[in-house]
């Protein structure tokens, strides 16, 4: 059964299925250790003693790289592999992940996996344009207003809802390795309960990429010491896992995102609906105007009623309103000599026969008013009656009435036989 | 009694040939 509709056929919303939309997609990172390969310390605590385990990073060699790659793969617990920049990329420097989704998703949350300590501070932005600007989801850091010139844990109101916060959760040193970063797009804001009828947070968590901004590391403060190369080795970004959950944004019109010809991801649009976000009507299916579809009502996008007679309509939206928010499409072209918003009556010149049907293409009849017995070309919508100039009769004014005869003039067809 | 349809041959159109029908 398709989700997108009922037991009856009646249309329904459908959303695609939830997915860590990063899985397998790679990543842009403006920094990796291994060229050339390097040395890198992993710290260790036992209660108040700190210990350096030394190791090397190379990208030629399988076993010894730390590719972005990493950063995607499959999340095995037991066989972490971690993506790892280059040492002591301190602030003002930092390292960026840039991760595109190929389409457009509703974000639900991003998440961040550690093999090295937690950033002392980060932020993660949002692309609803492919990466052409960005914008702040959530900023991390232990100093919010002098890395981000942001109030630490503001409270977020209706009126700003759409704004990123900062916060010092999730930024402590500890644990070394394996700490968690996760964001939840709608936690704390206050219409997530009614997300169905907040335009703001449907916009909120829209995106088409995600990026992560690494600004400055966590330190023992011993990077200046004595031992200060050691130290500095010691001090890197590293991520097993990067995940981004969320659903391939369809507007409640597709259960499924799928590959068009192009090889991009698009939603498989029901609902009478088209675009790569089901974000339109198909054509010929705008009787009123297209919307989101909610838990109460589809808001599928319905036909325009042209009888069969055109292929073309457009919406407006007056005659909408008019109709009580029912009916609001105008058809274009009517063809079969009909006319009218729905192509339901005959245009001027023929005339309905009533033996069949308004659908049927040849429902309107040509009047055929004769040349010289008629005082014009359009007859009566119904009975065809041509109109007739003085002493001519007949459905199309053919011939002189009872008591006349035909004369030689085009004027007076017909004149009174004395 | 049905009268016959009109004859478009009869009609003098000396004076109004921007009347007449093409096929008359």
């Amino acid at each position: 059964p398709d989700p997108c509709y009922d037991e009856n056929g009646n249309p329904r919303r459908c959303i695609p299925d939830f997915v860590n939309s990063a899985f397998g997609k790679d990543v842009r990172v403006s920094s990796t250790c291994g060229t050339p390969a390097a040395r890198y310390c992993v710290m260790t605590e036992k209660g108040e003693e700190r210990t350096r385990d030394c190791h090397t990073c190379d990208a030629g060699d399988p076993k010894k790289s730390h590719p972005p790659a990493y950063l995607t793969d499959l999340n095995n617990p037991h066989n972490l592999t971690c993506w790892q920049s280059e040492n002591y990329v301190q602030y003002p420097q930092n390292v960026t992940l840039t991760l595109s989704l190929g389409k457009t998703f509703e974000v639900t949350y991003v998440s961040l996996q550690f093999c090295s300590p937690r950033p002392e501070s980060m932020a993660i932005f949002k692309s609803m344009d492919y990466g052409k600007s960005w914008v702040p989801f959530q900023f991390y850091s232990t100093q919010c207003k002098k890395m981000y010139n942001k109030q630490n844990k503001a409270a977020i109101t209706k009126q700003n809802e759409q704004e990123a916060i900062c916060t010092d959760s999730h930024t402590d040193m500890h644990p070394l390795t394996g700490g968690l970063i996760a964001f939840s797009t709608l936690d704390g804001r206050p219409s997530a309960h009614d997300f169905d009828n907040s335009p703001v947070l449907q916009d909120w968590v829209t995106a088409t990429d995600i990026k992560v901004a690494f600004s400055r590391l966590h330190t023992f403060g011993d990077e200046n010491e004595d031992d200060s190369e050691l130290a500095r080795d010691s001090y890197f970004y590293a991520v097993s896992d990067l995940q981004v959950g969320g659903r391939c944004k369809c507007n409640g019109h597709a259960s499924k995102c799928v590959k068009d010809r192009e090889g991009n991801l698009v939603c498989d649009c029901k609902h009478n609906t088209a675009g790569p976000e089901c974000d339109r009507c198909k054509p010929f299916h705008y009787d009123r105007p297209w919307q989101r579809a909610t838990a109460r009502e589809a808001n599928e996008c319905v036909a325009c009623h042209c009888n069969l007679h055109a292929r073309r309509c457009r919406f407006n939206m007056e005659l909408y309103k008019l109709s009580g928010r029912r009916s609001g499409g105008v058809c274009l072209n009517c063809r079969h000599n009909t006319a009218g918003r729905h192509c339901h009556y005959c245009k001027e010149g023929f005339f309905r026969d009533m033996s069949k049907v308004i659908s049927h293409r040849r429902a309107c009849k040509a009047c055929d008013c004769h040349p010289v017995g008629a005082a014009g070309k359009t007859c009566n919508q119904t009975t065809g009656q041509c109109p007739c100039k003085d002493g001519v009769t007949g459905i199309t004014c053919n011939r002189c009435a009872k008591g006349y005869q035909q004369s030689r003039s085009p004027i007076a067809p017909c004149i009174k036989i004395p | 009694e049905v009268m016959p349809t009109l004859d478009m041959t009869l009609f003098d159109w000396t004076d109004y040939e921007d009347m007449k029908p093409v096929d008359s």
